[in-house]
């Protein structure tokens, strides 16, 4: 079998001043994805490497970037599955890592649970030695403009990211 | 919202999914990311599909998993997920995107909003978009 990734950067309303961005990203996480398949890794360990690439940008809603809730804080989720046996890991309402995909790999290898959530994921993740990382430092500025638009602006301004552009909600 | 998937050397297929989440989101929301069959699905058997987009509609039509089951049906990656994307987005009016491997290493990628990011390599070369056509 010849080994193939591929990956997303987010659906939506991405105007036209973070195209550039998101191009740059995406070709960075596939080819670091790549690089792991061609150096005999797994598929499990090239979908990690493409995702931790791209929660590492500020270009993508994940990790670094995330957009931000009503508290002007940044809540994350991940998942990731293994197709021989569909053995899988998801983490929810993570805080303060920087890779919460990371931790989810950790719950599909490391415990008999599919999804941990909340405190309990960040206990999980602490045991498992994952760094704590300040919340803020995960807030990017135009994570913070996007929530004061939408603050301002109301519901018909919410975006993935970023100002509404023309076009659908994604 | 960023995705991947791959299949390895063995044939193995692996998804990951990982999100911040809908822009001012209540505090405690949970989206289609972490949820198997909605974000992310997986099976040697068929392939792999990872999705982004309206989380709180991905969720309830199982868009990853709706794929798959497209798939398992004989629909190609690009079909089922053309069909599976166009079919939330008619029936619950909100958009979405998708990008799929079969376990053949055919690729399907499709979005019903304006714009998705995606990129793959096959062969060595780099393929990669963000409009639709």
């Amino acid at each position: 079998m010849k080994p193939i990734i591929i990956v997303h950067g987010g659906a939506g309303d991405i105007s036209e001043s973070r195209i550039q961005g998101k191009f740059d990203g995406v070709k960075v996480a596939v080819r670091a994805g790549y690089e792991k398949l061609m150096n005999g890794g797994s598929a499990l360990d090239s979908v990690e490497a493409a995702v931790v690439s791209m929660e590492l940008d500020e270009n993508f809603n994940a990790g670094y970037g995330s957009v931000l809730n009503l508290n002007g804080e940044v809540e994350m989720e991940a998942s990731i599955m293994w197709g021989q046996d569909l053995i899988s890991g998801a983490v929810t309402l993570i805080k303060e890592f920087q890779h919460p995909i990371s931790i989810a790999r950790k719950v599909l290898t490391d415990t008999p649970h599919s999804f941990l959530g909340g405190n309990g994921a960040k206990l999980f993740a602490l045991e498992k030695g994952f760094q704590q990382v300040p919340p803020e430092s995960l807030i990017s500025e135009s994570a913070k403009e996007a929530l004061n638009d939408f603050l301002n602006k109301g519901d018909d301004q919410r975006t993935e990211i970023g100002r509404k552009d023309e076009g659908g909600v994604g | 919202t960023v995705g991947a998937v791959a299949i390895d050397a063995d044939g193995h297929i692996a998804v990951a999914t990982s999100t911040g989440g809908i822009n001012g989101k209540m505090v405690g929301r949970i989206g289609d990311t972490p949820l198997i069959g909605g974000g992310t699905y997986a099976d040697d058997n068929v392939g792999g599909i990872s999705t982004t987009g309206h989380g709180e509609s991905i969720l309830k039509y199982c868009l990853a998993h709706t794929i798959i089951k497209l798939m398992e049906g004989g629909l190609d990656a690009d079909t089922a997920t053309r069909q599976a994307v166009n079919g939330m987005t008619a029936r619950l009016n909100n958009t979405a995107g998708a990008i799929t491997l079969s376990k053949n290493g055919d690729v399907g990628i499709h979005f019903s909003s304006k714009r998705m990011a995606w990129a793959y390599v096959k062969n060595d070369k780099v393929y990669y978009g963000i409009e639709h056509d």
